[in-house]
């Protein structure tokens, strides 16, 4: 890592941020979103806190610039130069700007704004490039996935020799042979709790997945015993914990899990590739993370749910219906509320919402019978 | 014509002309150079080579292979010598 000359740094722990203009290529949501994640891979390393704020100077402030935009830095289109950011101090100082002209995405196409926010971050809190290939602050762009990303122990270095380890908060280097304190083992939510409910479940093969926070349960469909939990982050270590949603297509033998505005494709518990934007299933923009799937094996259609509308995904024709979103308590008597998650087995459709368990006939549509959601983990 | 050793046999003008706004926006230190003033030919393959060691390249002084396909990647704005 390098600093820059005069090593520049905040005086403070607590910077403030704004964004103070927009891009059209993404909601105000997804860059506020990016912003923040980015800003947070910094704050995990290091003493530093930051506020947003919506009005007035901040320490950081961050926009969306075309061209010359008044910096003597100016801006050159698509590709080439993509953003930059400056050293800390008054005036312009921390500010970060980035090139309007670029495809600015949540995904791995175009480019990631998570990953060039979270370099010229770097920038803004006192880093300079590194030489490291694998460093954040190196100069080229690379795509970083933002969820469960980690800073490079490169950059981890750079950040806390200017303002210390968030542990120890004070500015002496963390001593590397430190052991690095494991991950608390998992909390074991009491599945016969009153109020549990599960994140996702799904089949894969012949077993049946039921994901809880960093935790999953598989069980035979035919429950024989009662399970005992695993760690996500055991089988399944790029998911790492809060899998929002889950289903397999089973005569093509790949299962999709579902995390914020990113997907997983596996083969059984291997995965295939790196993780993938949810843009890739055709939902409208405003959609940026989905609560539960469920793959419909006879009609080889699988459903979407999202807040109170579900959507409907050919995949054969791997293209989203037409006609959709509808409602869900429309469609689905006896459903109503947000679906955590949703399974089909034997043919009935099995939604989990909160506490509850609901068996849909589709024949019948209705509802047919109600269990605790625990129920299925042996509770 | 001193420039001419930076470039290589494989590199086009267009590639020269590329390298050039290259170096001077990520390796010219600001207050080095005013408007209006020639830059000598060895200047330019010393920033060359600046730029190899930066990235780990071979340090050449020539616009090769490898070098130009680092000066087309997409980057940040801010110079790789600190200014």
């Amino acid at each position: 890592y390098r600093l820059f000359p005069g090593e520049p740094k905040w005086k403070k722990n607590t910077l403030t941020y704004r964004v103070k203009k927009y891009t059209p290529s993404l909601s105000h949501a997804e860059v506020d979103k990016a912003v923040e994640m980015g800003l947070k891979a910094w704050s995990a390393a290091a003493p530093l806190n930051f506020v947003k704020t919506t009005s007035g100077e901040a320490d950081i402030m961050i926009s969306f610039e075309n061209g010359d935009h008044g910096d003597s830095y100016p801006f050159d289109g698509p590709r080439g130069t993509l953003a930059h950011a400056f050293a800390p101090g008054e005036g312009l100082g921390g500010d970060t700007h980035f090139d309007n002209a670029e495809k600015w995405t949540m995904g791995m196409n175009g480019f990631n704004l998570f990953t060039v926010a979270a370099h010229e971050f770097g920038h803004a809190l006192g880093l300079a490039h590194s030489a490291d290939p694998s460093a954040l602050m190196y100069p080229t762009y690379k795509y970083q996935h933002p969820f469960g990303f980690h800073l490079p122990k490169d950059d981890v270095k750079g950040i806390q020799a200017l303002y210390g380890s968030r542990l120890t908060g004070s500015r002496a280097p963390q001593v590397p042979h430190l052991p690095v304190p494991k991950p608390p083992a998992p909390t074991i939510p009491d599945h016969c709790d009153s109020s549990f409910s599960f994140d996702a479940v799904t089949m894969l093969g012949k077993e049946l997945l039921f994901f809880k926070d960093r935790l999953f349960w598989r069980r035979e469909t035919q429950l024989k015993a009662s399970v005992q939990p695993l760690s996500i982050r055991g089988s399944f270590p790029q998911l790492m914990s809060n899998v929002d949603a889950a289903y397999e297509v089973p005569n093509r033998g790949v299962a999709y899990f579902f995390k914020g505005p990113h997907y997983w494709t596996t083969h059984g518990f291997q995965f295939l590739g790196p993780p993938r934007t949810i843009a890739d299933f055709g939902f409208p923009r405003n959609v940026l993370h989905i609560d539960a799937a469920v793959h419909l094996k006879d009609e080889k259609k699988t459903l979407f749910f999202v807040g109170d509308e579900y959507y409907s995904f050919d995949e054969v024709k791997r293209k989203m219906e037409n006609d959709f979103p509808k409602s869900i308590e429309d469609e689905f008597s006896g459903i109503n509320g947000r679906i955590d998650a949703a399974v089909e087995v034997n043919g009935f459709i099995y939604f989990f919402s909160g506490p509850k368990a609901y068996k849909y006939d589709r024949e019948k549509e209705d509802v047919v019978h109600i269990v605790k959601s625990g129920s299925w983990v042996g509770c | 014509a001193p420039a001419l050793f930076a470039l290589s046999q494989t590199s086009s003008w267009r590639d020269f002309y590329t390298a050039q706004e290259y170096l001077d926006k990520y390796y010219t230190p600001q207050e080095g150079h005013h408007v209006g003033e020639i830059t000598s030919g060895d200047s330019m393959t010393k920033k060359v080579q600046q730029m190899q060691a930066f990235f780990g390249l071979r340090v050449t002084g020539k616009l090769d292979y490898s070098t130009m396909d680092v000066i087309k990647r997409p980057r940040c704005g801010v110079p790789d010598i600190a200014n």
